[in-house]
């Protein structure tokens, strides 16, 4: 663990909490797209396969929990909350999300580390994570005005991976110095998909003024 | 299932 990774898990953390806050204190989720939340309930099942079969550190265990249990929780809350339901942007929310999960798990039958089926489900959430905001940015795009909520876990989720991306490449200079191609092209990939809304989230922050994407 | 191979990560 170095502090590039942990800092990485706690903004990914924090980024989950606010949504969580968001949508218990203002019985809302207005704004939020449960196609990208339904990804990354599939992102995390796939990718914690071995949550009972391998132990790694407390921690590691924890974190798997935690993640589990929010994002699932965050999904029951948006389709099955009697109040929060009513307010999601169905009509809105639109993206296909099956199109973007089925590419990933066919490039993950072809491009894996091994071909086993956790390696290759593993190898999919990675694709998957990558793809998994494009319907949230969609949704930004389309809905007028962003709560500062809905602005800010945005920008902690993408500023999470890119502190996974300063953590890959301090662990291959002090670690083994192997090549991992696959977490690191996703990562980027994932990485760039927020650039342009890093690039209105800053201004708006810098002007002070509403959070707004160019249709 | 290697280590290295980031599956000690979340």
């Amino acid at each position: 663990m170095n502090v590039f990774r942990l800092a990485g898990d706690m903004t990914h953390l924090l980024s989950i909490i606010i949504l969580l806050l968001k949508i218990r204190a203002t019985k809302s989720c207005t704004g939020i797209s449960l196609k990208t939340q339904e990804l990354y309930v599939i992102v995390f099942l796939t990718r914690y396969l071995d949550l009972f079969t391998k132990y790694i550190s407390f921690y590691n265990t924890t974190m798997k929990l935690v993640f589990l249990g929010t994002s699932i929780s965050i999904v029951w809350y948006m389709r099955y909350h009697k109040v929060v339901k009513q307010t999601y942007n169905k009509d809105q929310d639109t993206f296909r999300h099956y199109f973007l999960a089925i590419p990933c798990f066919l490039l993950a039958l072809l491009i894996h580390h091994e071909f086993t089926v956790i390696e290759v489900l593993w190898t999919f959430s990675i694709y998957l994570e990558a793809v998994a905001i494009l319907p949230q940015l969609v949704l930004l795009q389309r809905s007028r005005n962003i709560d500062n909520l809905t602005g800010n876990y945005v920008f902690l989720l993408g500023a999470y991976r890119a502190l996974y991306l300063v953590n890959w490449v301090y662990r291959y200079f002090t670690e083994n110095h192997l090549v991992r191609w696959i977490p690191w092209l996703s990562g980027l990939v994932q990485t760039t998909l927020y650039a342009d809304f890093f690039y209105y989230y800053i201004k708006s922050w810098k002007n002070n003024e509403k959070l707004q994407l160019p249709a | 299932v290697d280590l290295d191979d980031y599956h000690d990560e979340l």
